[in-house]
């Protein structure tokens, strides 16, 4: 891309984060999760990111039915969630051969 | 640089869950009612995408669809560091127009490989807007919920609210989106409630004046798209494209020449809806699948497109149709690029594109960057076999065919040259067969 995106790949680059929510692990049952999303770092000074709801919906004390339209006002607190949700935020540079290795999934690359 | 020291995984706590109202009431509005049954949302898991067939019919479960619309606000724990880059600044999305510039930077897959895959790009337009509700053709993946969308001056206008839509079992091509200035404020105003009013201040400078900058209201009177008209016909409804004030082009499947009436509605709401009556339509033998309707009054207010004389492969291209949501919200544009120019005896008689065709497009126009009018949209491409819709390899009928014929009629209401359209060539024919033009005659054995 140009010289026009520029501005758009700096804020981007400097935005952009990975987020992922999963439940701690209790003696005796496997950890629910990992459910992931991405996210926009709004303030690195504050550590504020802003990321979709749908990881943290898994661990709502009420279900997702507290989620739907009429259901309460816009808005739930952090109260709203079980006390196992474990969030982790990662961004920054990551890609290329100096990049730390994540875990192996179901994903791979079949050559075409 | 503004890159920043590569970062592990650093532990954040919830703040809130939030939703836009606004967003909420207008994807009520927009895929609610008789529609809510057609649409379909995937996206977000861990798990890799499935083929489109799988994931429409497993698209009501993940979590993050029965949370769309609902956004987290989160606190890294211990790892705030000073800010070395550009201030992040948010953009009044309402002042963006339709077919603006965006750039997507999400991570394709969520958390799964975030050293390939972090921040990975993705490039599109502004697709169409129902209030906070945002659609883009900028290409998005499973995992990209959340990510952020910017303008090309580096401004985040929208965060990714479902990446993959279906209508009626047909990949739509556009992701969703919620605007960041309402969430925002959403926001703001959730954490004040909740007596974090630090937070909600932080939150609150982010955001763009109220009211924005009249001068940046969107220009959409002026812009080519403005051209592109509804066009209904009894049950049946498609797009076309307004040549003069009484003049609209759109497809013979939309309007038949059999039906008597048609109501043509203009783009932009200050228009008023037009009956019109269709003067031509070729015949359902012909390749070439195009209607002319004469309207009973002018079209006011809209600047009639100019007509391209040329054709160059790979310019950047931008078609503009009712597809996704007919009269609901407009005409949505989707762009890409003129991907190929097939010509028979030098003259070009079908154009293809890479940008995202739906269902209800046809007839809509296909203008290059610049605006001039390079032809109508006919379809898209279904595989058969599969039934697996392409809405990004779509086929137009190239204006220069239509122009001689079309000026004829405009100047002397003469029907004859128009009437030719049913008289193509085998090898036009051929070509919008879809079948191979042999480079020779097959020769006999015998």
């Amino acid at each position: 891309m140009g010289r026009r995106w520029d501005p758009a790949l700096a804020a981007g680059e400097q935005a952009g984060c990975v987020v992922s929510a999963r439940g701690a692990e209790r003696p005796g049952a496997e950890a629910e999760g990992p459910w992931s999303c991405s996210g926009v770092l709004l303030s690195r000074r504050a550590g504020l990111v802003l990321c979709h709801g749908g990881i943290v919906a898994p661990f709502l004390r009420m279900g997702a039915a507290a989620l739907q339209p009429g259901a309460g006002p816009p808005f739930l607190g952090a109260d709203s969630c079980r006390d196992d949700l474990r969030l982790h935020v990662q961004w920054g540079p990551g890609r290329g051969p100096g990049a730390q290795a994540g875990p192996r999934g179901a994903l791979c690359t079949p050559p075409c | 640089s503004v890159r920043p020291a590569p970062r592990g995984p650093a532990r954040a706590r919830l703040l809130l869950l939030v939703c836009c109202p606004t967003f909420r009431s207008s994807f009520a509005r927009l895929f609610g009612g008789e529609a809510a049954e057609q649409w379909r949302f995937a996206g977000g898991s861990t798990e890799p995408p499935a083929p489109p067939q799988e994931a429409e019919a497993e698209a009501d479960e993940g979590p993050l669809l029965a949370a769309l619309g609902w956004f987290a606000l989160l606190r890294v724990e211990g790892r705030a560091e000073a800010s070395k880059g550009p201030r992040l600044s948010v953009a009044a999305a309402a002042s963006l127009p339709k077919g603006a510039p965006l750039l997507a930077c999400g991570s394709p897959f969520g958390a799964f490989c975030p050293d390939i895959f972090l921040n990975s790009l993705s490039r599109g337009v502004l697709s169409n807007a129902a209030g906070p509700l945002l659609l883009t053709d900028a290409r998005c993946l499973p995992g990209t919920e959340g990510a952020g969308v910017f303008s090309a001056d580096g401004e985040l206008v929208a965060l990714v609210a479902a990446p993959l839509c279906w209508r009626a079992r047909e990949w739509v091509g556009l992701s969703l989106l919620c605007a960041a200035d309402a969430l925002l404020r959403a926001a703001a105003h959730a954490l004040g409630r909740l007596g974090s009013q630090a937070d909600a201040r932080l939150l609150a400078a982010l955001l763009p004046p109220d009211g924005g900058d009249p001068a940046a209201a969107p220009t959409e009177h002026s812009a080519a798209w403005v051209a592109a008209v509804l066009v209904e016909c009894g049950s049946v409804w498609g797009s076309g494209v307004a040549l003069a004030p009484r003049l609209v082009l759109t497809c013979r499947h939309v309007a038949p020449r059999e039906a008597k009436r048609v109501l043509v509605r203009p783009a932009t709401p200050k228009s008023s809806p037009v009956w019109g009556k269709v003067v031509f339509a070729t015949q359902d033998t012909s390749p070439y699948d195009v209607a002319v309707v004469k309207l009973e009054e002018n079209l006011k207010g809209i600047p009639f497109p100019v007509l391209a004389s040329h054709f160059h492969e790979g310019e950047d291209v931008q078609v503009v149709g009712f597809g996704a949501f007919g009269q609901t919200c407009g005409p949505s544009v989707t762009s890409g690029i003129l991907s190929a120019v097939v010509e028979v005896n030098d003259a070009p008689v079908m154009l293809q594109t890479t940008c995202a065709v739906h269902g209800g497009s046809s007839g809509g126009p296909l203008f290059t960057g610049s605006g001039e009018l390079l032809g109508i949209v006919t379809s898209n491409t279904r595989d058969n076999s599969t039934g697996a819709t392409y809405p990004h390899l779509n086929f137009s009928i190239p204006i220069t065919a239509l122009e001689p014929a079309l000026d004829q009629y405009r100047r002397t209401g003469d029907l004859q040259p128009l009437q030719e359209l049913d008289r193509p060539g085998e090898q036009v024919r051929v070509v919008w067969r879809l079948q191979r033009v042999p480079a020779e005659p097959p020769r006999s054995k015998l």
